[in-house]
């Protein structure tokens, strides 16, 4: 990536993660589409011998040898059993039964995750810079499990079960299905196995927003990571006929459209389609698009495509106006034809336009890539939300990161809009998703287990969220680009990954596998619902009393029952101090008079590699409520270094 | 019945497994072959779970399931990239 580095404060930290063999011991596993090993990022120049440990191997396929790997891609496999099994044998003229990544997704992931240094990166000259992964001295190990026809989760674990027995210490999941409870979803049961033998396991929230409970991956032992913007946009103006402007974004690189305003048309007006709004296949009308630029409403097909029908049609241009599902969150393609996107707002006004004078006319401005935009980050309006659909108790997503408009590595067999129809081929492609987020805190992960190779993944976890913010530097907390208004736990979770930070945490909230097989207890899980999920017998204690309240998560979901519910609900954690000997005393703000919280005690005196716990009591003081209400408060932990922060959410 | 056939990953209770069997493969085998004629192993599992996938109709694997040592029959699913 060519921005995040500077973004999260890695370009000044040489000193708080220096280039010693422990950080090029770190092997991250990522779990895609598979690896374009002939990319720059992939150069393993200055790296050392292969760490001893690692047991995993470059397999041969179509277009792929071991001679594809080195020191920095030590591994490379793929799975299609599953999926061939389920939809017939590969069609390798189509794709790669191999390891080669045909899709660009697992190459993106893998080199913002891992990537080395590479000087003069761009998409088009847009995003230029050195372009570079979160942890540049980490290995690669790619496990292709996503083809053409998707994902499954038969391949998936059995990935999940060679990466184990590879020796990975980090493992990076962009993909997601469904609500499944844990024992029924292999990427959490696959998770918990991995978990047990130290691996981090990082996973994307998903691009369900900004609906609720809109989260995939929640497990526990997963850490679920969402989007939010950087301070890097595109912008290309829109210019129309009566002399106004708005804004928009854009990657187009091409043939530059004439200088003068064009004539301009709305998709649905151009169309005999109730839904040629949309600028579906097949649905304009060439005689009335021709010459012209064309208004499309985003939805149902891909933005790119819409452009491509734009184009079939005889159209010079395309502006793609956002609808309500998206608001004015703004994302930039590399379209095949000169094009912008507007917000919804800019769209609506943009139409009002169109509507009212009888020969409207536009010009689109491109103006390239422009640095320090603020606010940022901004809680991107697709990543998925909260609350946890699954366990509400659990709060969920853990953290975002940089997760819009990412610049990374790309597979040449297929162009940066991923159309059978692009034929353009780049080293660099610039996309959008929690794909995106998620691989940012598995490589950042990766250099916090450089620094700290005895910690466990869950103190891992708790370094990136309880360092992690949640306002910008002028003290207004994050925003959502779906409202435009402050964000909130269920959006942001612990807030925006702060890596310098992370590194030296002071005190962390750790986990052990028997914590967590006491959270499925707590679960009123059955024994075979146990066995099949931590692959053991596990009695839970009937005396026993246990707490989904009590999991040592760095965070707290606290749920009042509406009706007949007790007003008052305890959380007792523990904390690891990881520093010096130090005096925490505690803080809480809250943005509710409804609940009372107080913390007991209110300072924790720390020896050196001391574990004290602390309870926090909610007191809901409104009473049984007959609605669903939410509120927000954070507590902290403060010694006058360190800031250990955690999210409240709190329910009825 | 082929077409009706569908992906699942069973889960076992490897300590259940009977002494009889030297290896989890063969109980797998040996069970698969309780219920099907004609079912493979695509893959098995030791780290990951414990346990196998294969190919069944819903009536194979709601038998498979009733086996003493079988923990859960779950069908495949899909998962997208985000």
């Amino acid at each position: 990536t060519t921005r995040t580095p500077q973004f999260l404060g890695l370009d000044k930290s040489a000193d708080l993660f220096p280039e010693s063999s422990s950080s090029s011991d770190v092997i991250v596993g990522v779990l895609d589409t598979g690896i374009w090993p002939e990319s720059k990022s992939f150069d393993d120049t200055g790296m050392g011998p292969i760490p001893a440990t690692w047991k995993g191997e470059c397999e041969t396929g179509t277009n792929f040898t071991t001679a594809n790997c080195n020191r920095k891609l030590i591994g490379a496999r793929f799975f299609s059993k599953g999926y061939e099994a389920m939809l017939g044998p590969i069609d390798e003229s189509k794709e790669s039964k191999s390891p080669r990544d045909d899709d660009g997704h697992g190459t993106h992931t893998a080199t913002t995750a891992s990537g080395s240094v590479v000087p003069g990166a761009s998409l088009f000259g847009f995003a230029p810079g050195t372009a570079r992964g979160m942890a540049t001295r980490s290995r690669v190990a790619a496990y292709k499990v996503c083809w053409l026809g998707g994902c499954f989760s038969s391949d998936i674990l059995a990935a999940i079960e060679q990466a184990i027995i590879d020796n990975v210490n980090v493992l990076s999941l962009s993909l997601g299905g469904g609500m499944s409870d844990y024992y029924r979803d292999s990427v959490a049961i696959g998770s918990f196995a991995a978990m047990e033998k130290g691996i981090l396991i990082s996973c994307s929230a998903g691009n369900a927003g900004p609906s609720s409970y809109s989260l995939s991956n929640v497990a526990p032992w997963i850490t679920t990571v969402g989007a939010g913007t950087l301070d890097r946009d595109f912008p290309a103006e829109v210019i129309i006929g009566n002399g106004k402007n708005y804004s928009g974004v854009s990657l187009y690189r091409g043939h530059a459209l004439p200088d003068t305003p064009l004539p301009f048309i709305y998709a649905g007006n151009a169309s005999n389609s109730s839904s040629g709004n949309l600028c579906m296949m097949g649905t304009l009308t060439p005689e009335k698009v021709a010459g012209k630029i064309v208004l499309c409403d985003r939805g149902v097909s891909a933005r790119v495509q819409k452009g491509v029908v734009v184009k079939s049609a005889g159209g010079l241009g395309m502006v793609l106006a956002n609808t309500p599902a998206n608001g004015e969150e703004l994302v930039a393609d590399a379209h095949l034809l000169p094009a912008t996107a507007v917000g919804e707002k800019e769209g609506d006004a943009i139409k009002k336009y169109l509507f009212s004078d009888p020969n409207p006319t536009v010009k689109i401005v491109f103006q390239g890539t422009k640095v320090g935009i603020q606010p940022s980050p901004v809680v991107a309006a697709f990543s998925s939300r909260g609350p946890n659909s699954i366990t509400p108790q659990i709060l969920k997503p853990d953290l975002i990161a940089p997760g819009v408009n990412i610049l990374a590595g790309w597979s040449k067999n297929v162009g940066p809009t991923g159309l059978a129809s692009d034929n353009r081929r780049v080293d660099f492609n610039i996309i959008s998703g929690t794909s995106m987020s998620c691989p940012h805190v598995s490589g950042l992960a990766a250099l916090i287990k450089s620094a700290h190779p005895d910690w466990s993944p869950a103190a891992v976890r708790s370094a990136l969220m309880t360092t992690a913010y949640t306002a910008y530097k002028n003290g207004l907390s994050l925003k959502d680009s779906a409202t435009g208004k402050q964000s909130t736990p269920f959006d942001h979770g612990a807030g925006h990954v702060d890596p310098i930070s992370a590194v030296n945490p002071g005190l962390v909230y750790d986990l052990t596998v028997d914590d967590y097989l006491s959270f499925l207890c707590a679960l009123n899980y059955s024994a075979v619902q146990i066995t099949t999920l931590a692959r053991r017998k596990f009695q839970c204690e009937p005396s026993k009393k246990y707490n989904v309240n009590d999991l040592n998560y760095p965070s707290f979901a606290v749920l009042f029952q509406t009706t007949g519910g007790a007003n008052i609900v305890k959380h007792t954690r523990v904390l690891t101090n990881v520093g010096p000997a130090s005096v925490y005393n505690s803080s809480v703000t809250s943005d509710s008079s409804l609940v009372k919280i107080s913390v007991e005690p209110q300072v924790l005196s720390f020896r050196e590699n001391e574990k004290k716990s602390y309870t926090v009591t909610f007191t809901s003081t409104s009473g049984a409520t007959t609605q669903s209400v939410n509120s927000f408060a954070r507590l902290e932990w403060l010694d006058g270094k360190n800031v250990v922060g955690s999210p409240i959410s709190i329910s009825w | 019945s082929l077409a009706e056939k569908k992906t699942y990953i069973v889960h076992v209770a490897k300590s259940e497994m009977p002494e009889s069997f030297n290896h989890h493969t063969l109980w797998y085998e040996s069970s698969l072959n309780s219920v099907s004629d004609s079912a493979q192993l695509i893959y098995t599992y030791d780290n990951a779970i414990h346990g196998f996938a294969t190919r069944l109709t819903p009536e194979e694997a709601s038998s498979l399931e009733s086996q003493t040592g079988i923990l859960a029959v779950l069908p495949e699913m899909k998962y997208e990239l985000h």
